[in-house]
């Protein structure tokens, strides 16, 4: 899956 | 950040204070469910580990803060300072049940194969369905208080607004997150039958009656 690994929300 | 997650979390907010405003003042646990609020209290900690070395915003984490330590005072409430008032009798749906899906889930559909990774993607499958014990027990004793209703509508309001937040992400900045979409329509649609509920009994002044 796509690898955004930067979690910015709650 | 943007309007409708600003909303969202503000929904939220109001939803962990009106539970725990409701507990503290009837000094009652009565119609709540202690097994979904443990759910939450396991979400918000899987989730929210990050917390102490990946700073994001201030209101990031004050908000990751709030969340755990509200969802950890309303579980020593129901258990321990009220556990009079405690209705285990109804608060009867098998933990397990949302426990081991997700965490399955977590192990199939993820970012990463990192701790951490596994799980935010465990608290997210969570999530979705950590209100299925509450929903459960308003079924089994046919009701629920006003203010419980009004607990549960901000409940569901925060993740569909969270929708439109990747609506409007995914359109504006081509953020997708497919793990958060997928369980938030289904967290989403879990609410469905409840605020046809709320909408048409609740909000016209009578009691949420769930029909035998």
């Amino acid at each position: 899956l796509l690898r955004n690994t930067f979690h910015d929300e709650l | 950040m943007n309007l409708f997650r600003l909303m969202g979390d503000v929904s939220h907010v109001l939803a962990v204070f009106i539970l725990l405003a409701k507990i503290w003042r009837t000094r009652s646990a009565a119609g709540i469910s202690g097994r979904s609020q443990i759910l939450f209290t396991i979400v918000y900690l899987a989730r929210y580990m990050d917390l102490f070395f990946s700073f994001i915003s201030l209101y990031n984490t004050v908000m990751k803060l709030l969340f755990i330590s509200a969802s950890c005072a309303t579980v020593y409430l129901i258990y321990f300072k009220f556990r009079a008032t405690y209705d285990g009798n109804h608060d009867t749906f098998r933990i397990e049940f949302v426990l081991v899906p997700s965490l399955l889930l977590a192990f199939i559909f993820h970012y990463s194969m990192s701790f951490f990774e596994l799980a935010w993607s465990f608290s997210i499958f969570l999530e979705a369905v950590a209100i299925l014990p509450q929903l459960f027990m308003v079924t089994k004793t046919g009701e629920a208080e006003n203010i419980t209703s009004h607990y549960l509508f901000a409940l569901g309001s925060y993740r569909a607004l969270y929708i439109l937040n990747w609506i409007y992400r995914y359109y504006t900045e081509g953020h997708f997150d497919p793990i958060a979409v997928c369980a938030g329509i289904v967290q989403t649609i879990l609410y469905c039958d409840f605020f046809y509920l709320y909408v048409t009994k609740v909000l016209q002044g009578r009691k949420l009656q769930v029909l035998p």
